[in-house]
């Protein structure tokens, strides 16, 4: 563990508890997508079936029984909660779930390390976490208000993205046997895709305006 | 691990 890992996943748990506060507090999930939220909550549950059957550490497991609890709680207000539900942008959300799942799924079949139900699971949870953020990103798109909590979440999980990045430099200098490549390269895409984000959200941030994307 | 595959990470 280093900090720069530390900051990665406080980053990602700034960028749930932004986003399960404003959906409590405004009742509201307007411009969230869906879908993301629920590519997330597979991306976890395929990721962390090793809660099973390995343990890393208290922090590690505390921090997977977080995310997946969270990840659902998400997407049950945004599903089922009367008031919140009511304000999901179901037309504009319109991003085909098999367009992500397929591929990742085909992908994680032919490159693994081991071909093993929990590898392969494992490895598609990988790929799909790379573009789960991208049915996110095309309703911001879409959206001429994009309020400042949505802003904000999608800046923090590209944050949150940006630390890992750097706590794989820190791991390949530091440790011997550190040579991830399938969540390197998926890591490095993943975060590329934020990088049209940024530009806009800092953009708008100098301006002081409210973020809004170009068509 | 020694193969560098552990999923230690989040």
């Amino acid at each position: 563990m280093n900090l720069f890992r530390l900051c990665g996943d406080m980053f990602h748990l700034l960028s749930i508890m932004v986003l399960l506060l404003k959906i409590r507090a405004t009742r509201s999930c307007r411009g969230i997508s869906l879908k993301t939220q629920e590519l997330y909550a597979l991306v976890f549950v395929c990721r962390y079936l090793d809660l099973f059957y390995s343990f890393i550490s208290v922090y590690n497991s505390f921090m997977k029984v977080t995310f997946l609890a969270t990840a659902f709680s998400i997407v049950r207000y945004m599903r089922y909660d009367k008031v919140v539900k009511q304000t999901y942008d179901r037309e504009q959300d319109t991003f085909r779930y098999v367009f992500l799942i397929a591929p990742c799924l085909l992908l994680a079949l032919v490159l693994n390390h081991r071909f093993t139900l929990t590898e392969v699971l494992w490895t598609f949870s990988i790929y799909l976490e790379a573009v789960a953020i991208l049915p996110q990103l095309v309703l911001m798109q879409r959206t001429q208000n994009i309020d400042n909590l949505t802003a904000n979440y999608v800046a923090l999980l590209g944050a949150y993205r940006g630390f890992y990045i750097l706590n794989w430099i820190y791991r390949f200098a530091t440790e011997r046997h550190y040579r991830q490549w399938i969540v390197w390269i998926s890591g490095v895409i993943q975060t590329a895709l934020y990088a049209d984000f940024f530009f806009y959200y800092a953009l708008c941030w100098k301006a002081n305006k409210r973020l809004q994307l170009p068509a | 691990a020694a193969d560098g595959q552990a999923h230690d990470e989040l």
